[in-house]
């Protein structure tokens, strides 16, 4: 995958 | 003047501290009996009246979304070391299936402000009953009041999926376990259709290697996706496998056992060397 998806935390919201 | 400045940060702090004086189990919670609207850190409280702190976006799509966890590579070198904890910090190993087992336990770690730096994990994502999800791509480190504007993938859906799968991931992941072996490349579990908030179908498709981009739909978020080797992954960001089962090249997390080596929270997203362009990467 790219260096700037590897390089980016997954951040989870609900609602 | 100094003295100003002073008078000013104190009145922020004094402002954001009357926050605590809140009780409310979600960010929309907050939004609709509070009528907050501004993005940031609040309290929350669970059905037990544990109180933890985390971030709200109260502002994409009519706001009152609650961030429940985040899944942050420390290193992509690693194979289920010390800091995977959405796959396995135990090694890879065939005698540990599920690996730590974070996506279906009620465990949790990290902090909210850390959460560009670090895994996070809070109880609002077994104890929140929501309907729709959405999901940042921050790049890492980044300081909380940043994150919306230096995020390079922003999306939500909006078709209330959660209802069909007891309103969170702790239970959706009960009706999907993310454990290896547990089925083969047909048995994947939803893909939703999302909505962008910032982003495209196209820049999507983008961010992941040139063979990946041959096996997947960009505009969905899929869950528990499994691979060729039989491994679980939990969530396949942005994108639906279609054609091809080598998920472990764009899907996160996972359970604790990856033929041959792959294991990790982005399993194998370094295949063919990272940001070059070439092959699965």
């Amino acid at each position: 995958a790219s260096k700037e998806m590897t390089e980016a935390a997954v951040l989870l919201f609900y609602r | 003047t100094p003295q100003n400045l002073t008078r000013t940060n104190f009145e922020h702090l004094e402002r954001l501290s009357n926050r605590s004086r809140y009780v409310a189990r979600s960010c929309k919670e907050i939004r609709d009996r509070y009528n907050e609207q501004e993005d940031g850190l609040y309290y929350l409280t669970t059905a037990n009246g544990m109180v933890y702190q985390t971030f709200c976006d109260m502002t994409t799509a009519g706001g009152g979304w609650t961030l429940v966890a985040s899944v942050h590579e420390n290193s992509i070198n690693g194979r289920c070391t010390v800091g995977d904890r959405w796959s396995s910090q135990q090694g890879n190993n065939l005698n540990l299936p599920d690996g730590d087992g974070n996506w279906s336990n009620r465990n949790t770690f990290g902090t909210a402000e850390g959460a560009t730096s670090d895994d996070f994990k809070n109880p609002g994502y077994y104890d929140i009953k929501a309907e729709d999800m959405s999901v940042w791509h921050v790049p890492n480190n980044f300081p909380l009041d940043h994150w919306n504007l230096a995020a390079i993938l922003r999306y939500h859906t909006n078709n209330r999926f959660l209802r069909l799968y007891g309103g969170n991931l702790f239970q959706l992941f009960k009706h999907y376990p993310v454990r290896y072996n547990i089925g083969s490349c047909s048995n994947r579990g939803p893909a939703v259709p999302i909505v962008y908030d910032h982003g495209d179908r196209e820049t999507t498709r983008m961010f992941y290697g040139l063979k990946p981009r041959k096996e997947f739909e960009p505009g969905f978020i899929t869950f528990r996706a499994i691979n060729n080797e039989r491994a679980a992954m939990a969530i396949c960001s942005g994108v639906k496998p279609i054609a091809g089962c080598n998920t472990e090249h764009y899907c996160i997390g996972g359970g604790g056992y990856f033929y041959p080596d792959q294991c990790g929270d982005f399993p194998s997203f370094d295949y063919d060397s990272l940001g070059m362009g070439q092959g699965w990467s």
